[in-house]
Parts: C-alpha cells; structure tokens; sequence
C-alpha cells in the first residue's frame, strides 16, 4: 500500500522514494512472525533528467551519465536507485518451537537517488 | 489486498528470507527476555534513525545474524525427596539443533537453568549443579542415559535465579558430528548444612526446583552471505 504522499511542488515523475508496506496479516504469515507486523517494500523510481541531477542526490557518474545521453542518446539514461538502505530484524517462531531472531541486512529503502 | 493477488509469491520471499516455508506452529510461544529485550531496542533504532549494525548482538557481545532459543524438549529421570546423598533432581535436557541447517559461523550457544526465583529471606540449601554430556541415551525416559563428560560442576547458595552455561564447544562438537540433537544430563544435589536440615523438615526444595525449573539453549549464528564484514564497509 502506498502510504506517504508525494511533498507538494514534487514533480511526481523525478526520481523518489516510493513506500510500499507489506502487510503480513495479508500473507497469513501474522501467525508465525512475532515481530514485525509487516515489511516496507520500498522502492525506487523517476526520471533523471540533466538539468535535475544536481538536485537529485545524483552521484557524479550520474551526472556525467545525463550528460552523455544529452550528447548522444544511444548512452542510456541515468536511473533512479536505492541510495541508503537499512536492516530489518525479524521475530518469528518456526514448528519446533524455537523462537527466532533473524536479521537481514539492506532491506528497506531509505532514499532514492541518481 | 498483497496475500490474495496471485503476482505475490510468497514461497519465493520465504526462500529469500532462507525459510523453506511458511512455519504453522499450533500456538505462539512466549517470546524469550533476551530477544524481546533485543527486538524492541532494534525497534527504537530504527525508528530514531540511528545506524545499527545488526550483524552484531550488542546485548550479548557477539557478532550474529541470526538468534535461535530453543526450548528443552527434555523430561525429569526421578523426582525424590533428599536422599542421603542429597540428590534430589535428575534430569535429561533435550535440544532439537535439526533446525540449524545453514552453514553459519556458530558464535554463541548459552544454555540458561532457570532455577526458580531468588530467595533473600528463608535461606534455602546450597546446590550443587552437574552438567554432562549424555553418550548414549538407552532406552529413551525409561533407563538412565549413559553419561559422557561432565561439562560444569558448581555449588550454588539455595535458588539462585538463572546459572548460564556456555557450551559453544559442545554445540560445534555437535554440528561437526551433524547431529541433529543435543542430549545432556542434569542432576542437582542438595547440600546438608544446618539451615537445609531445618528446611527440609519445613519445606522439601526439590518440589521447589522441579516446579520452577525452565531450560533454554539460545544458539548464535553469524551466515558472512548475510553479513558484509563491517570493516569492508569501513
């Protein structure tokens, strides 16, 4: 479910953060996993255009990259990714009564850049 | 909604998150101190924003990413009054290790004995705690498991609240051997001293153990797939 809207005066088609939550209840999966209650399904996606790169957390590659696709549009365009990532832990128990703490690394997309 | 649209494969997210599928336990199991200790303050990171390393259990000093406690599925061999000797529980502590499967780096395997609330004011006799390794089980909960090596030994002043035991040695023994479980042998001896003599005519503190007594083992794995080592970070 996309949750947050876009802040005013954000053209919608630039590259940004999209959040999805993914509900676990939705899954079932509410009657295994003790915590949390559901996963962010972030992702990332926009257009880079040039004259935007320098206000889109654009990395200098980025840059040079919508500068070359200016030059020539063979060069593909610079993309919209993932530029800060966090962990998510999860608490869940499996058939043996074992009650688990698992933790995955980079899951959850904080921002999004060029 | 996401569970019911058939795009969502949610046997394939379990993979990814390295589960072979979705647990159906019968009923939920009260979740552990330690790790609801852990989770909430994961939580309350997370939410301030702060930068975790969370290939790294600060609350128990190890590196890991992934915190497994597993019940004793164990039974009491004899319960009985203080027999001269003393002894007065014995117990097998059974750990069903099948579900550590991945090749993960085991960093910790603590077993807790939880022996029952303290008692700072009717003093009870001091215990003596043995821990062994069990070689061979015999006839499972009916004849006495052959006994390996004693692991620890202490003597205790009366109900001490929790004694932990680390027993990563025995666990690695036990993944190396891939055997897919873990007996040991517990017995508990009552010491005589003038306080247990009157308390025993008062109070018979075996009853008392085997009442309160709960055993947990929580085993640490750290998988180096799931963990990038933090220096190459750095």
């Amino acid at each position: 479910r996309a949750a947050i809207p876009v802040p005013k005066g954000f053209c919608k088609n630039l590259c940004h953060r999209h959040q999805l939550f993914i509900n676990f209840q939705d899954l079932g999966w509410h009657k295994w996993v003790i915590a949390p209650k559901g996963f962010m399904a972030n992702y990332c996606h926009g257009d880079c255009p040039f004259s935007m790169t320098t206000y889109l957390n654009s990395s200098n590659y980025a840059f040079m990259q919508a500068l070359m696709h200016m030059a020539d549009p063979k060069v593909p365009k610079a993309v919209c990714i993932p530029t800060k990532l966090s962990p998510i832990s999860m608490l869940y128990q499996d058939n043996d009564k074992n009650v688990i703490l698992r933790h995955y690394e980079d899951m959850v997309v904080d921002e999004c850049g060029c | 909604a996401w569970g019911q649209t058939s795009e969502f494969q949610d046997y394939d997210f379990l993979q990814f998150l390295g589960l072979e599928k979705a647990p159906s336990p019968h009923r939920f199991q009260p979740v552990p101190r330690i790790l609801r200790k852990i989770i909430r303050a994961r939580e309350a990171a997370a939410a301030s924003g702060a930068s975790q390393d969370l290939c790294y259990v600060k609350e128990l000093g190890v590196r890991g990413n992934l915190l497994r406690l597993l019940p004793d599925q164990g039974f009491f061999l004899n319960t009985q009054k203080p027999s001269q000797d003393g002894s007065c529980l014995q117990k097998v502590l059974y750990f069903n290790l099948s579900a550590i499967k991945e090749k993960g780096k085991l960093t910790m395997a603590l077993l807790t004995l939880d022996l029952g609330p303290r008692s700072y004011y009717n003093l009870q006799p001091e215990l003596v705690v043995a821990l062994s390794v069990v070689q061979d089980r015999g006839l499972w909960g009916r004849s006495h498991p052959k006994l390996g090596r004693l692991l620890a030994q202490l003597s205790v002043p009366g109900p001490q609240g929790s004694l932990q035991f680390n027993l990563q040695g025995v666990v690695k023994d036990w993944n190396r051997n891939r055997l897919k479980n873990l007996d040991l042998y517990l017995q508990i001896l009552v010491k005589e001293d003038r306080y247990s003599r009157v308390n025993v005519q008062l109070e018979n503190p075996c009853d008392r153990l085997i009442g309160s007594l709960h055993a947990s083992l929580l085993v640490v794995t750290l998988n180096p797939k799931h963990c990038h080592s933090s220096s190459r970070k750095r």
